[in-house]
This record gives C-alpha cells, sequence and structure tokens, in this order.
C-alpha cells in the first residue's frame, strides 16, 4: 500500500527543525536522513500505483536516487527497459534524459513508435569517483524527451549489437603496409 | 590558441585560452555579448577575532576576511561536442569540478558544479563559493528571490528601513537564494537559478557570487554544540552535487525566461525506469 503520509511527517519534523542547514548534531541529521529515506521508500510504492493506474499496466517500477551520479543498475545492465516520464506542470515539457548505460549503441522510440535522436557520452572520471565504484555505467544515454501537461510519456530503449563492419579496400591496404 | 567555446542556436559559451574558465557568453537571438569570468573560490571561516569571539559556524556565517581564495587559476578542460549535448569538463582541483553544459534548444547555460570532501587538512574552515564577475554596471543593486515569489532588491551596505552601522562586510550582504539571484544594468540581465536555497550576494559592481558548501572547524555557540564538520558517511566530509542554470538576456524578458523555467526546476518530471513485461491492471 502506497502511503506519503510518513514522507509528509518527516518533511514536516525537518522544515521544524531546519534540519537541512545543518544546525543539528551530526547524528541527529543521521536520523533526519533516515526519516525522510524512509518516506520516499513509501511513496515510491505511491508512485508505482498511480503509475500503473494511470498507465493500465503493472510494471516493476525502479526508482533510480542516484542518477544524479551515474548510478542505475537496471538501466547499466539490461539490453532493453523503458523509461517512464511523468509531468506534475500544466503544460507539456521538453525534457532532456540521462540514463546511466554500458553499451555503445542503443535505440530510443517514442510512446508512438518513432526512433528518437539519442547519443552516448561517457561518464566523466568525476562521477566515477564519486560514485565510489556504485556505477556499473561507463557511459550515459542522452534523448530528448517529450512530456504531456499532467500526464506521462514512456520510452523504450534498446541496446544493439555493435556490428563490425568488413574492412574496406583501403583499410586493407592500410593494415597491410602496418 | 583557438579558445574553446560551445554553442547551439541561443547561446554561444567562450572559455579564456590560458585559463580554462568561462571567459564569455553571447545570447545570439538578441546580439547580447557579456563577458563574465566565473571560478570558485573559498573564504577562510573566522575562528574569531579581536572585534568578535564569534566563530563562523552552523548559524553564523563569518569569514575572517573580505577577499576569498580561488581554488585554481587555471582548470584542466576537456570538451564533448555532439549534437544534442556539448559540454566542457572544468577540473579545479581533486575536490572540485564542473561541467558546462549546453542542450540543443536550450535558453540557458547549465553549470554542473561538483563540490567536496572540502579538505581541513591546513586547519582552515572552509566556504566555498561560485563567483561570476561581469562588467555590468549593478550599482551596488542586486535581486534575491522570497521562497521563488516575490523579487526583493538588495542593496550592498544598506537596509530599507533602518540605518545600517555595517560591521561584516561579506556576511552582512548576503541574502538567501531560494531559488533565484541576478544583476543587471539598463540592458543586460543576468540571471541564475539555483537547484536549492543558497546564500548569495554581490559584493562588488557586476559580480554576482553563491555559496554552494562549506565545513567548518568551529561550533559558533548557538546550541548545536558541534562544529560543521560534515563527516558524511565516509567520513571525510560531504560531496555536494549541484546545478546552477544562467540566463543572459534583456531586463524585459528575463522574467518570462526563468519564471517558467524554474517551474520546470522545482516541479520537475519524475524519472521511472522498469524492465517492461508488465501485466494489465485495472483499477478495480
Amino acid at each position: 500500500k502506497g502511503d506519503s503520509s510518513t514522507l509528509k511527517r518527516a518533511m514536516a519534523v525537518a522544515q521544524h527543525h531546519d534540519a537541512v542547514s545543518g544546525t543539528e548534531k551530526q547524528h541527529v541529521a543521521n536520523d533526519y536522513a533516515r526519516r525522510l529515506a524512509a518516506g520516499w521508500d513509501s511513496c515510491q510504492v505511491l508512485i508505482s500505483n498511480a503509475l500503473a493506474s494511470l498507465m493500465g499496466r503493472k510494471e516493476h517500477f525502479v526508482f533510480c536516487n542516484l542518477l544524479n551520479i551515474s548510478v542505475c543498475p537496471l538501466t547499466a545492465t539490461s539490453s532493453r527497459f523503458l523509461v517512464i516520464l511523468y509531468n506534475p506542470l500544466v503544460r507539456s515539457v521538453r525534457w532532456n534524459v540521462r540514463v546511466p548505460i554500458s553499451g555503445l549503441v542503443y535505440e530510443v522510440t517514442d510512446p508512438r513508435g518513432q526512433k528518437v535522436p539519442s547519443e552516448v557520452v561517457p561518464v566523466s572520471n568525476f562521477t566515477r569517483v564519486v560514485s565510489r565504484g556504485q556505477a556499473l555505467a561507463s557511459s550515459e544515454l542522452i534523448f530528448q524527451a517529450s512530456v504531456p501537461p499532467l500526464g506521462f510519456s514512456t520510452y523504450s530503449v534498446d541496446k544493439l549489437a555493435v556490428v563490425r563492419l568488413p574492412r574496406t579496400r583501403a583499410q586493407q591496404e592500410l593494415h597491410r603496409a602496418k | 590558441a583557438v579558445p574553446l567555446q560551445i554553442q547551439n542556436e541561443h547561446l554561444r559559451v567562450l572559455f579564456d585560452s590560458d585559463t580554462g574558465l568561462i571567459s564569455e557568453i553571447q545570447n545570439l537571438d538578441r546580439d547580447i555579448t557579456l563577458p563574465i569570468t566565473q571560478n570558485f573560490y573559498w573564504y577562510n571561516a573566522s575562528s574569531g577575532n579581536g572585534a568578535s569571539s564569534q566563530a563562523s559556524g552552523a548559524y553564523i556565517f563569518r569569514p575572517n576576511g573580505s577577499e576569498p581564495f580561488p581554488i585554481a587559476k587555471a582548470v584542466h578542460t576537456h570538451l564533448v561536442q555532439n549534437t544534442l549535448v556539448q559540454e566542457v569538463y572544468q577540473n579545479f582541483s581533486s575536490w572540485c569540478s564542473q561541467v558546462v553544459r549546453l542542450y540543443v534548444g536550450q535558453r540557458f547555460l547549465e553549470l554542473e558544479w561538483t563540490v567536496g570532501p572540502i579538505p581541513i587538512d591546513d586547519n582552515y574552515g572552509k566556504e566555498i563559493i561560485s563567483h561570476f564577475k561581469t562588467p555590468l554596471e549593478t550599482g551596488g543593486l542586486f535581486y534575491t528571490d522570497a521562497n521563488g515569489r516575490e523579487i526583493l532588491e538588495r542593496r550592498k551596505d544598506s537596509r530599507e528601513t533602518w540605518k545600517l552601522n555595517q560591521t561584516e562586510p561579506v556576511a552582512g550582504n548576503y541574502y538567501p537564494v531560494n531559488s533565484r539571484i541576478y544583476i543587471k544594468d539598463k540592458r543586460i540581465q543576468l540571471t541564475v537559478l539555483t537547484d536549492r536555497s543558497q546564500g548569495g550576494s554581490s559584493l562588488l559592481n557586476g559580480s554576482l557570487e553563491l555559496m554552494v558548501h562549506r565545513r567548518l572547524l568551529f561550533d559558533d555557540q548557538r546550541g548545536v554544540g558541534e562544529p560543521l564538520l560534515e563527516f558524511g558517511e565516509h567520513g571525510k566530509g560531504l560531496v555536494i552535487r549541484g546545478r546552477h542554470l544562467l540566463f543572459l538576456d534583456n531586463v524585459e524578458v528575463s522574467a518570462d525566461l526563468h519564471r517558467l523555467q524554474a517551474q520546470e526546476e522545482f516541479m520537475a518530471v519524475q524519472t521511472v525506469f522498469s524492465p517492461g513485461g508488465g501485466s494489465p491492471y485495472q483499477k478495480k
């Protein structure tokens, strides 16, 4: 059962005590973090239920809380996955999606099945350091998504096999010369 | 010798070929060019002095001098140039880095900074700022928001309703920045959207600064009883990653841009993943 009241309570406690400003002892800061994490855990169930209801499909929804440091075990290890984007605004938005991945070539399709331009960029060394070995991803997949007002879009991502093309005649000559 | 640059349909950003720092931003739609230098600095946190025993701490920001120290005068840069996104990676030190990013179609410049763990081996508490220097004639005025609602005009070394005796030249001019801060002259406005509440100020004409992180060695005697050391999960201090979004435009149209973008930042799209292959679901 999804429940947002745990997070509401944790947020209320945190705001009342200025929790984010550091004006508390370290062990109290740890307790605030624990309360917020527990609140977000139960909110994830709530969001999963809401998305299942909106989509008419019950999926195994995964929330990657460390996307900002390129950590998401599902996307980094899967050859096929869905990216579901929910827009809480009353106007449509274009959103730049960055997904941690470990392959080289991917195909992204929008909700209508049309291919979407995408790019793969390497994860920076700094991100590797700050993720402290949690990052299974070597790169990030980037694409632009469009999300309707107060609604969601589902993009599917497929990892493509890298086909080694036969050498051209010029490349053969170069190889032989080397 | 060719200056590094990134560009989309709306903005062009140039980097100094000697220092690797941002040196100029151009708004291509309005033909606006603003020389700008952005760098990270640190204020040395006060442990108390002859004027007052007050140390910088969790409640109190009190640097022991008005001049911040640059974390690096020149940075190592690395350019990633693609069709959808162009990024310049700037490495300021082993604990401070930044990605300067432009997505296709985007009307703002994104600065994604990573700061920490702040080193304290030298026994100096440090308050880290991102600092922007421009030639804008701002007349000591800058603007900060109040919880994303009313934008308030701030005047250096001044208060609107009483005669101020300024005793803290830096901290006394710092104001809360809940979502945005800007400076402007008669024509041009430089706006920075933050992704979290920070302290900010404009201490010199045309400058703008935001405090992004701090790590302190002394308690400020306001009740916590511990210095703001931020051990974090690994006992070495916290690493913070955040974003600043920069808008450069005419004064007249800037609000249209930063207000709409702020909505997208603070009511952000929720991203959820799924391996797929789910089953049909009905509410009943």
